[in-house]
């Protein structure tokens, strides 16, 4: 049955997104037949892969909040092995419709769980978390077997990192005792920049093995590639963005097997 | 009285901290009296002016859920004629807290409004927003006279730019008839890269002159200097950031005279 993973991280702008849709791109280049939720109501995984807002009827607000099946809910994407469910709008009102509803943290988790067969369909599932630690994310970490974190090289991601394994770590202990760490990885990285290989330091000694080895370069590339509404991968696959997008798909796999 | 300015985008990672912070120390070496307002629960304008986390005992959660006086929980910077109100985690939990009060997205405004002598010790009031549509975000657009929108020149946040301005307009119809745009600042911004041309051609043809004239360059040394705990205006005053963050501040008054 799939493995089931959320990107996340409360700091804005730390390639949460860029991640989910290059990594799930390159998992599928690997043969992995890969699903993305878009949990974010920005839309931008849905954008960056093609997904027009008007052609986003059947989004996870209604697989999450009306019980809308996955199988109507999930779109093919131009790349092959590919679905996604796309985001709206409608999703940030999600803090004020459930907070009626006892059981608001687990209704992706109850969502994907429904039919079986849906899950057995894929082998990955990688949910995009917008950035913040409120419901949506809170209902990501409870449906996944693991979270990875994109980590900015840079002074603000380093500092909320500690907020963000403790929520783990109280999801584990409150609704999801399945709930580890699949690996942080460092984005945007500068090698010619101290500010970076500072950042790679203090994670390598503080988190140790929690880092994955892959590190993505930052690459005018990669921020080229969803206003052409692809992944870097079919856009420039020769560049340093997309070479070290399929590396981190390998060391995700090895980490699996 | 002071001019209350929200610095705000819901998408992540655009700049809203680092002009928050460099904007406001600009203005103060202009001899103006400013106050931020840390409305994000992640506190990275807080730590980037080098207030630690331990010295956060009154902070704007106090401010805003619990009525502590201005007074008491503005405490000042080592820059001189900037005070901040530091975030701690605490206001992560306002979405839940204030549920069931009616005056919710108000609260801001009227703590503002209770001393008027308090408002008279500035000349602006900067309010740093956390990366949502979120009730502490809409306590900020109620509480303000304008707000102003970094806009990295990027894609994905090109995409938000619009749902951003609709929100603007929902909060002056419903709650807050005088609010308007202060401007649009392109951040990040590197003139070799073509995304970033073409993004600012974008914005100043759809946009005209809410485009602010002054745009922030990408500049490493703006990001070395939250690690130091202060503005780039301290840490590297001849940079081209501490330069262009200047030019705003300069622009900024001269839109307000
Ligand atoms: N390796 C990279 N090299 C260059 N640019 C990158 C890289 N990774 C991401 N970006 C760019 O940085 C910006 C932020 O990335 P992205 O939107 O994926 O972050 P996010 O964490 O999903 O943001 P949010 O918090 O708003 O959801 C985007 O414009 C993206 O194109
Ligand atoms: N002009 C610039 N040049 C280089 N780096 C910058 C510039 N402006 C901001 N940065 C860096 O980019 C990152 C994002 O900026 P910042 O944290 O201010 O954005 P934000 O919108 O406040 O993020 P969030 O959505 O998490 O609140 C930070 O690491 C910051 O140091
Ligand atoms: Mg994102
Ligand atoms: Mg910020």
């Amino acid at each position: 049955a799939a493995k089931i993973i959320s990107v996340t991280n409360q700091k804005g702008g730390v390639g949460k997104t860029t991640t989910t849709i290059n990594l799930a791109a390159a998992l599928s280049q690997l043969k992995k037949k890969v699903l993305i939720i878009d949990l974010d109501p920005q839309g931008n995984a849905s954008t960056g892969l093609g997904v027009e807002v008007e052609d986003r009827e059947l989004s996870t607000y209604e697989f999450l909040v009306e019980g809308a099946p996955l199988e109507k809910v999930a779109m093919e994407t131009e790349i092959s092995g590919l679905s996604i469910v796309p985001a709206t709008i409608d999703l940030s009102s999600a803090d004020i419709d459930l907070i009626s509803n006892e059981k608001r943290s687990h209704l992706l988790h109850e969502a994907l769980r429904k039919k079986q067969e849906n899950k057995k369909k894929y082998d990955f599932i990688l949910i995009d978390c917008p950035p913040s630690l409120n419901i949506l994310t809170v209902n990501a970490m409870v449906a996944s077997h693991s979270v990875l974190i994109p980590l900015q090289s840079e002074f603000f991601a380093l500092e909320g990192l500690s907020q963000l394994l403790l929520t783990v770590k109280e999801v584990r202990q409150t609704a999801n005792e399945n709930l580890r760490v699949e690996g942080i990885v460092l984005t945007m990285f500068d090698g010619r920049n101290n500010l970076s290989k500072q950042v790679e330091a203090d994670a390598r000694s503080n988190l140790k093995e929690l880092v994955f080895e892959t590190i993505i370069p930052r690459n005018v590339r990669v921020s080229e590639a969803p206003s052409y509404s692809m992944p870097v991968l079919t856009y420039d696959p020769s560049s340093k963005g997309s070479k070290a997008y399929m590396d981190l798909a390998k060391e995700l796999l090895a980490n699996n097997s």
